[in-house]
């Protein structure tokens, strides 16, 4: 399954 | 002002094929190296990245940095209007409210012109650092998305297994299960037709046949496409353009 947002949090993780 | 002519509207044309099922209003930013977009699928599952340098237009010229928020859906409208080999040609005010597209006919003294409205996109803008991946594979993007639009029948994921010198697109299915092997070729002859499988680390990441399947519609735009991999990170699938490219950065899917 996917991981709600994380794409985006990875992305934005620093 | 923006000015940025096309020599043929195809290019044009094949990118906003490739983006416009995914992502529905994107900011163009134009600067004087060229046209950039990032912009993320609602699901926030797929971030598209597209560069169109200012090598991939016949003239280009953008005097001062613009953003052009465009509507997909719009843009596309306008954009099947013109045929593949008109030359096209993309203007735009330093302050502006309306993209213009002109149109113009090689053969013949036609000219079209449309003006397409611009909106206000909040969107921010990711920097994307350079990552690093345990497996790049490059192959015939044809045979990508043939395997994609196979392996969708059977079920809504997608799992690639990366061994040392091959590729293994696998779907496990409610009625079925199916699976295609890839090797590492070289066609010397026709290169585009050449498999390379370069890996660090063993891979096996599932992802949503969907995006998959969304992902495919640049096949236009190139002959091979590369896909990149690594456990815990995105993974990147990437067509190259004349001078730019148009990547597709989609989060793997998780066990329970």
């Amino acid at each position: 399954k996917y991981v709600q947002n994380w794409l985006w949090r990875y992305f934005h993780r620093d | 002002m923006l000015e940025g002519k096309f020599d043929e509207a195809s290019l044009l044309k094949k990118v906003i094929d490739a983006m416009k099922d995914s992502v529905k209003l994107c900011n163009f930013n134009c600067t004087e190296n060229g046209i950039s977009v990032q912009a993320i699928d609602d699901s926030r599952v797929l971030l598209i990245s597209l560069l169109i340098e200012a090598g991939s237009f016949e003239d280009y010229r953008c005097d001062r940095n613009i953003v052009l928020g465009l509507e997909m859906e719009s843009l596309n409208k306008i954009i099947k209007n013109g045929n593949a080999s008109d030359m096209l040609t993309l203007v735009a005010e330093d302050s502006p409210d309306a993209l213009n597209l002109i149109f113009e006919d090689k053969r013949r003294d036609r000219i079209a012109e449309y003006s397409l409205k611009l909106m206000d996109i909040d969107q921010d803008f990711l920097k994307i650092e350079d990552m690093k991946f345990d497996a790049v594979v490059n192959m015939p993007s044809a045979e990508f998305a043939k395997i994609c639009r196979d392996m969708k029948t059977l079920s809504e994921s997608l799992q690639i297994i990366i061994t040392k010198d091959s590729v293994k697109f696998n779907s496990e299915g409610d009625f079925g299960s199916g699976s295609v092997v890839i090797k590492s070729f070289t066609d010397l002859e026709k290169t585009e037709e050449s498999v390379r499988i370069t890996l660090e680390k063993p891979i096996n990441l599932t992802f949503g046949a969907k995006y998959l399947n969304d992902i495919i519609k640049s096949t236009p735009l190139a002959s091979q496409v590369t896909i990149k991999l690594c456990d815990k990170q995105p993974a990147l699938f990437e067509y190259q353009l004349p001078s730019g490219y148009l990547r597709f950065y989609l989060a793997p899917k998780f066990e329970d």
